[in-house]
């Protein structure tokens, strides 16, 4: 995935099953945000792989205060890399018999 | 360390928490 910056991991363990997962959120690298980041720290939150969009998710972020509009997009994508990563794995995993 | 909550409008609650070190370094 593109270094977009906004590192997005898993907070939990995936167990393969649960449709809704923990992720955590953090700024690696401030400068490829447009806007100025007010360091916060990481961003723990779930996500619903089902249900949600990473881009609404991103913009409750820059609702809560966490980032600029700007960078809404950067945001979002980052969410939806790790997103797609996660449901890559998922797959394989089903497609292997595992 | 300390921890915040943060419930957006929508009803989704972010916890923020501070960054490990190690995993700034990481990459």
């Amino acid at each position: 995935a593109e270094d977009t910056g906004v590192r997005v991991e898993l907070n939990e363990e995936d167990d393969g099953k649960k449709s809704s997962i923990a992720l955590k959120l953090w700024v690696e690298d401030p400068k490829k945000l447009k806007g100025k980041y007010k360091d916060t720290g990481a961003i723990e939150f779930t996500f619903d792989l089902v249900n949600e969009v990473p881009e609404v998710v991103a913009q409750e972020m820059v609702e809560s205060g966490f980032f600029l509009d700007c960078d809404v997009k950067i945001v979002g994508k980052s969410i939806r890399d790790r997103v797609a990563l996660l449901n890559w794995k998922r797959e394989r995993t089903v497609s292997t018999g595992n | 360390s300390a921890t915040a909550q943060v419930v957006h409008s929508a009803g989704r609650r972010f916890i923020v928490s501070p960054v490990p070190e190690a995993r700034l370094k990481e990459q």
